[in-house]
């Protein structure tokens, strides 16, 4: 019989859009590529019930049941990043020579509890 | 730097923000491994494994082209039969200390392919020396301080000649243990041809003016930034 406040699409735990400038940071003279990229990060509620979508571990689906029955007591789960993938950064060091970095998880694909 | 700034340079495995002073244009290898990846659609994207090069299939998530600091022995006229004789010295210092390296190609890069006129018996000798001893610019090194590291001869001289080199790089590593490696390129006849006559000489040597510059492909593994990654759901 525990109250279940309305939850609109729009503020479900999801992806946001953010893109990372590599010039809003001052960095365009020595990155060579790319100018920047899609970062995103991840915002949202974790409602009870869990839905599918929501991409959430069996913890998190008993912290909502708890959130939901002693809301002052147990905090919602966490909206976090569950599926990232990679960039690779092209640039300058101090030497002049040109370096192709990879770096692993940089842009969030998926977002889950 | 504003502590944000340091912050990500750190995250991105970089301990200061680099200023190059005379940006080189970017090797094509590289562009070309770089547009693969991007172009990768996002579903293999993270199946793609950022720590590994599979274009040369080794370990890694770095790769640097470092550029030829070293200087010719001699220039201008062909002494015996030798075209070029030149130092190399790549400056390895500039790979960090937590980077395992797990690959070094020297690429030896001609303006074009160079091709004897048939019938005159001659061929390319290329060889590759490393040196234990440094000798003062512009004299010959020291025959007894060098170590034959490859040798090889062509009928063609092509356009980009590649030596794996990982074995003698990682000694770089250490910076008074790199004292750089010896290229020589020399015309020598054929079994059995004759010795080209020194005016001979001066022609078949005039092929070796394409030679455009060398440069050292490595491939490092930063174990800070490729750590087992955590287990995903």
């Amino acid at each position: 019989s525990a109250h279940y406040p309305p939850v609109t699409l729009s503020n479900l735990c999801k992806p946001r859009r953010l893109y990372i400038s590599f010039s809003d940071v001052g960095w365009e003279n020595w990155i060579i590529a790319p100018q920047g990229y899609m970062a995103n990060y991840c915002l949202g509620e974790c409602p009870f019930p869990l839905t599918a979508e929501l991409n959430s571990t069996n913890h998190a689906i008993l912290q909502t049941m708890v959130h939901s029955l002693d809301p002052e007591g147990t905090p919602q789960p966490c909206c976090v990043p569950v599926r990232l993938s990679p960039i690779s950064i092209l640039y300058y060091d101090n030497n002049d020579n040109v370096v192709l970095r990879h770096y692993e998880d940089m842009v969030v694909d998926e977002c889950g509890c | 730097l504003t502590l944000q700034e340091s912050l990500l340079l750190k995250s991105l495995g970089l301990s200061a923000k680099p200023s190059p002073k005379t940006p080189v244009p970017v090797p094509s290898v590289l562009w070309r491994i770089f547009q693969k990846r991007k172009t990768l659609p996002s579903t293999k994207k993270d199946l793609a494994d950022a720590c590994r090069v599979e274009e040369f299939n080794v370990p890694g998530n770095i790769i640097r082209v470092l550029a030829d600091r070293g200087h010719f022995v001699h220039n201008g006229q062909p002494q015996r039969l030798l075209c070029l004789q030149k130092r190399l010295y790549f400056n390895l210092s500039v790979l960090e200390e937590g980077e395992r390296l797990t690959m070094a190609q020297l690429e030896i890069k001609f303006s074009h392919n160079s091709y004897h006129t048939s019938g005159q018996g001659q061929v390319f000798e290329l060889r590759l020396y490393q040196t234990s001893q440094i000798s003062l610019r512009g004299m010959p090194p020291n025959e007894h301080s060098r170590k034959l590291l490859v040798e090889q001869s062509f009928a063609q001289l092509h356009k980009s000649l590649l030596f794996n080199l990982s074995g003698v790089a990682k000694d770089w590593r250490t910076y008074s243990m790199n004292l750089g490696l010896i290229l020589e390129i020399s015309v020598s006849g054929r079994d059995g041809a004759s010795a080209p006559m020194s005016g001979e000489l001066q022609s078949l040597c005039a092929s070796i003016d394409s030679f455009l510059d060398t440069s050292l492909l490595v491939v490092t593994l930063s174990q800070q930034q490729c750590k087992a990654s955590r287990r995903r759901r």
